[in-house]
Order: C-alpha cells, then sequence, then structure tokens
C-alpha cells in the first residue's frame, strides 16, 4: 500500500499479497512444500531431515541444485507464479 | 513427463468442453479465443477434437472464480497460484479453474479490444495521437456522451480508426440479461446505485442491474473491466481516477510514489487521502492462452513435468514461440497415440493474438470463433436514442461523418429478438428494426428497416414471427400478443389466449411451419399444434420439445424454419435439425446466417 499518508497509520489497507510476504522464509516454504505435497502434513515442523528431504524433492522437480537448504534460488523460485496442481501426488 | 497415478485418462476421443463464465479482465471473444487455441494445440498432436457446448454436461468445465470458489482448494489473490485442473473422469474431474484475481491477458499486457467505431473490432494502439495529445489509455475526449474511446492506429489524427473501448455501458458479462449493458441509476436492496458494485456478493465481482430496478426485474450482469482497471489492492477491478490526489499531490498517471517496492499504483477515487481507495496498476498480466494450455494439459491425463521448458512445467513462463515442448508431445501421445488424420484447417477468421508463432489451427469440430460483437441494444449511453454513433471529434464535437452507427450493423447483435423466412428471405429483428439476407445468401444483408415502417401495427420487440405458406398470411409474436397481417390489413392485436393457449403462457419463442397446415408454436422448453386455418391449438397441454428434437439446447429463446431446416438459437448459437430429424449443424448465428 502507498505508505507515508497524510497521517501516521491512518492508512489501513490489508491488500492479497501482503499475507505471504509476512511469512518468514521458512513458513512460506513449509507452506508451499505442504501445499504441493512435497511433505506430509504430519511430518510438517517435526525434523529437519525431512524438511532437507523435502527440499531435495523439489529442488529435482524444479530442476535446481539439490542442495536441500533453503537458498535464495528456492525461494525465488517458490515465490514465481505456479499451477495449483500438486507436484507430489498424495 | 508425468501422468497421474493411474493413467487417467478420457476413454473418449471427441472431448467436450463448456465456458461457465468470463474474466472481467478480457473481452469474450478475446477468452473464447484463447481457450480454443489452447485446446488446439493438444488436438493438433493427438486424435483428440475438442467441441465447445453452451449449455449442459462437458467433459471439461472451465470457471473463472476467486479464494475458495467451491473445489475446497482455495486460490490466493494475485499472483502465486495461478489456475488449477483436476485429472480426465466424471463429475468435477477434468474440470478447469482460472484464479480471477490475476490479471489475465495474452501475456503482454491489457488487452482493450473495441467495439463498434469503425475499426472492425481491432484493439486499441497506445499510445495514440488525438487533436496532437498522446494517449496511454482509453478516454472520453472529444465525446460529450462520456464513453471511452480509442484510436486503433497510431495517429488517429491521420488514420481516424477508432473503437470503443469495454465498458459496462456498452455491455456486461454473464449474469442473466443477455450481456445487456448497466442501467444507472439502479434500484438494489432499496438503494440507489449510480456505478458497478461488489454489495451483495462475497466473491468481489462487480455487477449491476440492466434494467432500473433490480429489486423489480431481478436482471443483472457482470461489469467488464475499464483498461485502467486495478489488481489487488481495496479496489479490485475498479478504474483508476485521473488525476487523483495523493498527500495534497496531483497524479495523472499511476505512481510508485509512497511505495518502496516500485510498484506503480493509482487511487480509484479522486483523493487517495480522504477515501484510501486503491490497488495496483496493470502490469503484463499473464497469458490466458499458455495457462489454459497447462491446464488442459492436466484435465487431458497429464501431471507436471520436471523440464523446465515444457509446457507441463509448473511454473509460469510466458513465451511467443510453440508452448509445446517434445515432452509434452511425448506425454500426451503416450496417453493417447499421435494424430493420424490431416492436421484440422487453419482458423478462418483473423487472430487475435499478434503474434502468429503462437497461432495452431483451430479444430474443425469447433465452431469458428465469434467475431466481436456489440450489444443486443447498441445503445451504450443512459438516453435512449443517443448511441455511440460519431467518431471522437474535438471539442466541440462535429457530426459523424461515415462510421458505421452500431445499432446499424447487424453483425454487431449479440442475440436477436427473433429470426423468421419471410417471402423466402431470412429476416432478423431487433429492438424495432430488422435485416433481411437473401434467400441464396448472395449480397449483403439488407437494412436494416424500421418494424413500424413495415408493419406499422407491430411493437418494437417481437418475439417470434412465421409466414403462413399456404395464404401467405404473416404471424407476429410478442409478449402474450400476436397480430396476422394480410399484406398490409392487419387483425390484432390478439391474446394468446385466442389460439386456445393457457393464460401463463408468456411468449411464443418461436414458429415453425409443419405438415398440413399446422405450426408448431414454441415457448421455451414446450411446443404445440395450431391449427392455421381455424387458428387454434389441437390441445390446451404442451407437448416437451426434448421428444420431438432429441438434441437442442434446452431454453432456446427462438426457433424458426429455414430451407426446411429448424433451426434452435441459443445465445449466439444455432442447432440446425435437418429434414431427418438430426441436429446436423451448430454455428454461429452472425456468422453463420448473417455471413458477417
Amino acid at each position: 500500500a502507498p505508505r507515508g499518508g497524510p497521517s501516521p497509520g491512518s492508512i489501513l489497507i490489508t491488500f492479497p499479497e501482503e499475507r505471504t510476504r509476512t511469512l518468514t522464509d521458512q513458513q512460506f516454504a513449509e507452506e508451499y512444500l505442504l501445499r504441493y505435497g512435497y511433505i506430509p502434513a504430519g511430518l510438517l515442523g517435526q525434523n529437519h531431515t525431512s524438511l532437507k528431504h523435502a527440499l531435495k524433492k523439489l529442488q529435482r522437480q524444479l530442476a535446481l541444485t539439490q542442495t536441500g537448504e533453503l537458498d535464495s534460488a528456492t525461494i525465488e523460485a517458490m515465490r514465481a507464479p505456479r499451477c495449483g496442481v500438486p507436484d507430489v501426488a498424495p | 513427463f508425468q501422468t497421474f497415478e493411474g493413467e487417467l485418462k478420457w476413454k473418449h476421443q471427441n472431448i467436450t468442453y463448456r465456458i461457465q463464465n468470463y474474466s472481467p479482465d478480457l473481452p469474450p471473444e478475446v477468452t473464447d479465443d484463447a481457450f480454443q487455441r489452447a485446446f488446439a494445440l493438444w488436438s493438433k498432436v493427438t486424435p483428440l477434437t475438442f467441441t465447445r457446448v453452451s449449455s449442459g454436461e462437458a467433459d471439461i468445465l472451465i470457471q473463472f472464480g476467486t479464494r475458495e470458489h467451491g473445489d475446497g482448494y482455495p486460490f490466493d489473490g494475485k499472483d502465486g497460484l495461478l489456475a488449477h485442473a483436476f485429472p480426465p473422469g466424471p463429475g468435477i474431474q477434468g474440470d478447469a479453474h482460472f484464479d480471477d484475481e490475476e490479471f489475465w491477458t495474452l501475456g503482454k499486457g491489457v488487452v482493450v479490444k473495441t467495439r463498434f467505431g469503425n475499426a472492425d473490432g481491432a484493439p486499441c494502439h497506445f499510445p495514440f495521437t488525438f487533436e496532437g495529445s498522446s494517449y496511454s489509455a482509453c478516454t472520453t475526449d472529444g465525446r460529450s456522451d462520456g464513453l471511452h474511446w480509442c484510436s486503433t492506429t497510431a495517429d488517429y489524427d491521420k488514420d481516424r480508426l477508432y473503437g470503443f473501448c469495454p465498458s459496462e455501458l456498452l455491455y456486461t458479462l454473464d449474469g442473466n440479461a443477455n450481456g445487456d449493458p448497466c442501467v444507472f441509476p439502479f434500484t438494489f436492496d432499496g438503494r440507489s446505485y449510480t456505478a458497478c458494485t461488489t454489495e451483495g456478493r462475497s466473491d468481489g465481482y462487480r455487477w449491476c442491474a440492466t434494467t432500473a430496478s433490480y429489486d423489480q426485474d431481478k436482471l443483472y450482469g457482470f461489469c467488464p473491466n475499464r483498461d485502467t482497471a486495478v489488481s489487488g489492492g481495496n479496489s479490485q477491478g475498479e478504474p483508476c481516477v485521473f488525476p487523483f490526489t495523493f498527500l495534497n499531490r496531483e497524479y495523472s498517471a499511476c505512481t510508485s510514489e509512497g511505495r518502496s517496492d516500485g510498484r506503480l499504483w493509482c487511487a480509484t477515487t479522486d483523493d487517495f487521502d480522504r477515501d484510501h481507495k486503491w490497488g495496483f496498476c496493470q502490469d503484463r498480466g499473464y497469458s490466458l492462452f499458455l495457462v489454459a494450455a497447462h491446464e488442459f494439459g492436466h484435465a487431458l491425463g497429464l501431471d507436471h513435468s520436471s523440464v523446465p521448458e515444457a509446457l507441463m512445467f509448473p511454473m509460469y513462463r510466458f513465451t511467443e514461440g510453440p508452448p509445446l515442448h517434445e515432452d509434452d508431445v511425448k506425454g500426451i501421445q503416450h496417453l493417447y497415440g499421435s494424430r493420424t488424420e490431416p492436421d484440422p484447417e487453419p482458423p478462418t477468421s483473423s487472430p487475435l493474438e499478434p503474434d502468429s508463432t503462437t497461432q495452431f489451427n483451430a479444430c474443425p469440430s469447433v465452431p469458428p470463433p465469434a467475431r466481436p460483437t456489440g450489444p443486443p441494444t447498441a445503445r451504450p449511453s443512459a438516453p435512449p436514442t443517443a448511441g455511440p454513433t460519431g467518431p471522437p471529434t474535438a471539442n466541440p464535437p462535429v457530426p459523424p461523418t461515415g462510421p458505421l452507427d452500431p445499432a446499424d450493423d447487424a453483425c454487431g447483435v449479440l442475440v436477436f429478438d427473433a429470426i423468421a423466412e419471410i417471402r423466402g428471405q431470412l429476416h432478423f429483428f431487433k429492438d424495432g428494426r430488422y435485416w433481411r439476407v437473401p434467400r441464396d445468401s448472395k449480397g449483403p444483408t439488407q437494412g436494416p428497416f424500421l418494424i413500424a415502417n413495415t408493419w406499422s401495427a407491430l411493437p418494437p420487440k417481437l418475439d417470434s414471427a412465421f409466414e403462413d405458406p399456404l395464404t401467405k398470411k404473416l404471424f407476429f409474436f410478442s409478449g402474450q400478443k400476436m397480430w396476422v397481417y394480410t399484406g398490409q390489413s392487419v387483425v390484432g392485436p390478439r391474446r394468446l389466449e385466442k389460439l386456445g393457449l393457457h393464460s401463463r403462457v408468456q411468449r411464443i419463442t418461436g414458429a415453425i411451419q409443419h405438415n398440413g397446415g399446422k405450426v408448431l408454436l414454441f415457448s421455451q422448453n414446450q411446443y404445440w399444434r395450431l391449427d392455421v386455418k381455424k387458428q387454434k391449438v389441437d390441445s390446451r397441454e404442451p407437448y416437451p420439445v426434448e421428444n420431438m428434437f432429441p438434441g437442442v439446447p434446452e431454453n432456446t429463446h427462438d426457433v424458426f424454419l429455414y430451407k426446411g431446416d429448424t433451426y434452435f438459437c441459443q445465445g449466439i448459437f444455432f442447432w440446425r435439425v435437418n429434414k431427418e430429424n438430426k441436429v446436423d449443424l451448430v454455428g454461429y448465428v452472425t456468422y453463420d446466417l448473417l455471413h458477417c
């Protein structure tokens, strides 16, 4: 939203893309991995190994270097516009 | 490539699809064309054919929606998730959904296709010069009726080619008013509205009534987005208002002032400081053609590919080249095999997308794409007689010098009131006017003529008409009344009840001459047999249309006989039933009967 209105705090605007922008990279990535089928809901946030494994799977699918880390290339790819069909079937 | 688990695929090759609604971002004909071309990508490399149906069941149902739209897989607002589709199967399987909070284009910015004017529906050319000034958006300058127009070439002053921009004053989308334009002010729930509104809806779509009172008439449509409509913010779909005030400064164009991310925005009222109404200005948008082609891949049984250049890769990538990658072709041919018949014929209409490299042959089983057409009433402005008749002019306006008045153009009529074969010529009636097409279909359409000049007793709005082949009497129907003309003498109006029809019959939607002096009178899904000589129906109880004419859609609004075949009209299409009582053609009224 345009910032710096006539008086600070007087502009109360919420807009759709803000929600995902305010998530941390980690939160955003977990939500993404869950939504597109890379990580089952039960395993979300449980251990580092499952997240690393899910990230590797995602990186393989998106033709990225398979680091298993949440690097900038991976975050950038996850923020790109895409189809909503899960990449990994449940 | 990947297929879905269990290798889901269609068991038949003649796939049907139905477009349930339209995005306000694009003119319907551009959307139709994008979907048709997207299907054609797949039909070109497989034995599959794709046929569009306008009602009833279809294998692939196409829908625009926002957020939670009924399937449990909500969209997420602008950007991010663009669309999704379900693998082949019954019910929701095979359906494709598009997030209508995206800005849908052909991938290269707003598509402003014109209507009326003298440029044959060509897109706006931005920027263009008018009276020495440069314009990057549609404008009302030079007009006194408030309608937005643009030049379709770079220099209006030189070429004088123009058209009218999408506006709720010209037409509406979907709804139940046949695309009629908005009527302002209109009353809804006791309140008066002077602009499109989202009141009364939870999905954010902007709508209007097409009569002065929604409360009374319940007629409505959705408002097409103006070329300056915003995305996101808190005013989705509303147009920028220029100039607007922000921090006491005046802005006449989109600005990134006040933002740290450089994105352009505008206010949707004239004072942001007061109203805080705003949205993002348009960007290049997402190509509906490319996204649809991807989603249709899912609807046919392809899962996501891991080849970044493939169409079935999950990420959006704009390309002007041929979208299908070898990986996509291998995938779809793995499911359905390759095309063994010759390629379909090229489309007969001019492509809507500028780059020829993205054009693909049209499927022969799909009717030709509709040409740009005008609103049914062709009276965009509020006063009933003030249509957009003249070219944009410098102030003060000069009289129009030749461009076609939209009300004169039969090709601009979406849905005719009535069509009938009279004296061997097909007659098309609309709002007090009519046009004639010679029986041999040679020569131009004649008209418009005023109904009142030829048949002075008739009202401007007719429902149906027919000519009795024996007596040459002409029968006209409007509402619950009918008139019979013998030469210049007229009998009527008479009430339909005089024919033996029940008083609940609201109107006669069609009439066809049948055997032995009988005429079949239609009222939506039922018909009666009329003895023309006695002018009485043989039974007060109607017969169901589907029993006698299987295969025609429900709720046709016009039925007529032409060259011995029966035509059932619904929207811009007709279904032709031949003498063997089989549907042998589905076509466009304007295209195939009027030869537009």
